[in-house]
């Protein structure tokens, strides 16, 4: 089973047209391994992007540097995951 | 397991085979009302079954509903599976229930991707698209909401197969897609498709591949308009509405721009509510508020169809 122990899910929101477009092509850099849970739209609309562990460093500096504000949404996808499991467990108990 | 659809717990996510289980149990419990029917099979040989809402009659005018297209966005089938649960309770009970039911038919495709949707609970909790093999790549599966003949292949969507909007090697390539459209195009009576997914809250309708406004445009963003008014007004959730290109972006070979392009004049697709957190990992406690809440959108979009056959 894939586990996605230490994954954040960042929302990301663009202040104009450049940093949608910057946004999009970090969607693109296939070594990042960004996975858009909500594409970039519109500036001013969130963006949602999960990010491996392993580039969130290289992510948050990507975003930093270009300025664009963005936000944790989910600290850690597995806990969620994990609890999800445990209520659908509990559920059909 | 109970074999009553009163000891389904609605509130919590439940696995393929627990849904197709939860199927039989409400074709049981409403056998002059509810049918289930098997549209086709999916990559994986999996049946994709439909419930068939019907009081009679002989190729009465249709309302095809989906949910699930997208494996991982869960709250979706969970609320297909309480919508289709509300419209077979409310059928002798709600008079605008019995009048729908009384003069349409209503089909509801539950779990639209079964392969995506068992890979979600088995292998990867954040699969999206179909489980097709794509020749001469490693990786795996179509985005079956790019996979459609409307703008096919333009804007929107990916030629890259390890892309998570992938159009597919041609339209209609997935069988999930194929099915359905062969079910509409042979049905030949549907005149309202609502595709459901989340979790970006909005309600949108043709066109995602081209900017051009549809021709019925004012009446869809009416009615879309009215429907988000309604929704909002059981909890509070905004939802924003209007056509996909306008409200998103360009994405082509959708669901309903097809559906639109091919008679099929209400066209609407749901994106649900995300509570501004959870994402595609919604809480099982959300799943009877979002439910609740999305229920006078859809009735709105019902019963508008009943009254403006065409």
């Amino acid at each position: 089973e894939k586990l996605f122990v230490g994954d954040q899910v960042l929302r990301a929101v663009a202040s104009n047209e450049e940093q949608i477009a910057l946004l999009r092509a970090l969607g693109e850099q296939v070594d990042l391994q960004v996975d858009f849970w909500r594409d970039p739209t519109k500036p001013g609309r969130p963006a949602d992007l999960r990010v491996p562990f392993s580039r969130l460093q290289a992510v948050k500096v990507f975003l930093e540097h270009h300025g664009i504000s963005y936000s944790i949404m989910i600290e850690d996808v597995q806990q969620l995951l994990d609890e999800e499991k445990r209520s659908m467990m509990l559920s059909r108990r | 397991m109970e074999r009553s659809v009163n000891k389904f717990n609605f509130a919590s996510y439940h696995t393929l085979e627990e849904i197709y289980d939860w199927m039989d149990t409400l074709v049981a419990d409403h056998p002059n009302l509810v049918s289930k029917i098997q549209i086709g099979e999916s990559y994986e040989r999996r049946p994709l079954y439909v419930l068939k809402f019907s009081t009679g009659g002989s190729n009465r005018p249709a309302v095809w509903l989906d949910t699930g297209i997208h494996s991982r966005e869960w709250v979706t089938q969970a609320t297909g599976v309480w919508t289709a649960n509300k419209l077979a309770e409310d059928y002798g009970r709600d008079p605008t229930v019995t009048s729908l039911l009384d003069t349409m038919d209503i089909f509801f495709e539950i779990v639209t991707n079964p392969d995506g949707y068992a890979f979600t609970h088995s292998t990867n909790r954040l699969w999206r698209k179909t489980r097709s093999i794509n020749a001469g790549s490693s990786c795996i599966g179509v985005d079956p909401n790019r996979n459609w003949d409307a703008g096919f292949g333009d804007a929107g969507s990916s030629s890259n197969p390890c892309s998570e909007t992938y159009h597919g090697p041609y339209a209609h390539s997935e069988s999930e897609v194929k099915s359905i459209v062969d079910f509409i195009q042979s049905h030949g009576n549907v005149k309202g498709l609502i595709s459901i997914h989340s979790y970006s809250q909005m309600l949108m309708f043709p066109y995602g591949y081209k900017r051009t406004p549809a021709p019925d445009h004012e009446e869809l963003n009416e009615l879309a308009k009215k429907a988000v008014n309604d929704l909002a007004a059981v909890y509070g959730t905004q939802y924003t509405y209007g056509s996909i290109a306008d409200t998103i972006y360009l994405a082509a070979g959708t669901t309903v721009d097809w559906a639109y392009d091919n008679g099929v004049k209400y066209s609407y697709t749901f994106e649900l509510r995300d509570t501004g957190r959870y994402g595609f990992l919604l809480p099982s406690s959300q799943i009877i508020p979002t439910a609740t809440e999305t229920w006078p959108a859809l009735l709105d979009i019902l019963v508008h169809i009943q009254q403006h056959p065409y």
